[in-house]
């Protein structure tokens, strides 16, 4: 699995 | 940024407001586990490591800055302040850290998105949130009278973990291609583990009972 996200959330 | 993810992080902030209140007002840290809140310590610690080097907003940036500032006064109040330290409950507070520290940093280094330091460790405390309240939830089934601002408090870290669930469906259905499967993985379980305690706590709210837990 690939998380596309940037971590933009605390 | 979503009403959820608002109300969440608001939720979150509140419940750390109600700590605070306890411990700094009150003078009282009883029922409350610092087994746990060393566990949110690390937690921050080690996920906002990018605080200067990733920016995303502001308002992150503030928001790290509460969490990370508050939950070493929290620890430092419970193990060095001459009155809030003689509150703690030691002996009924006995988890172990590392029975939930090693298999958390073993799991990031298994299952991660990238295999940097950073990436790591940022893995590491999203699995480690998850888990970080059991401490607390065992100190809390030990303690016969649980006051109102302890029970407040740990609802309202689970009212926060919901609300998160929330954001995600909603950024599901309108970002395009948006998926983190270790966050929601980890989020669905980390709020699994209020499910016991909401049910007590609402249903003593209705009946209007002091809360209690069940041993």
């Amino acid at each position: 699995t690939q998380d596309t996200k940037e971590h933009d959330e605390l | 940024m979503n009403i959820f993810r608002l109300c969440g992080d608001m939720t979150h902030l509140l419940s750390v407001v109600v700590l605070l209140l306890k411990i700094h007002t009150i003078k009282s840290c009883a029922g409350i586990s610092l087994k746990t809140q060393e566990l949110y310590a690390l937690v921050f610690a080690t996920r906002y490591l990018d605080i200067f080097t990733h920016h995303v907003s502001l308002y992150n940036t503030v928001m790290k800055i509460i969490f990370l500032g508050t939950s070493f006064t929290i620890v430092w109040y419970m193990r060095h302040h001459k009155v809030v330290r003689q509150t703690y409950d030691k002996e009924q507070d006995t988890f172990k850290h590392y029975m939930l520290i090693i298999p958390c940093f073993a799991l990031a280094l298994l299952i991660k998105t990238k295999f940097t330091p950073l990436e790591v460790l940022w893995t590491f405390s999203i699995y480690l949130e998850a888990v970080a309240i059991f401490p607390q939830l065992v100190l809390l089934q030990r303690t016969k009278n649980i006051d109102n601002l302890t029970g407040n408090y740990v609802f309202l870290l689970g009212a926060y973990r919901g609300l998160y669930l929330l954001n995600w469906i909603v950024r599901y259905f309108t970002e395009k291609g948006y998926r983190q499967w270790i966050t929601w993985i980890s989020g669905i379980v980390q709020t699994a583990l209020y499910a016991d305690f909401f049910y007590y706590y609402i249903k003593c709210w209705r009946n209007n009972e002091k809360l209690h837990l069940p041993s």
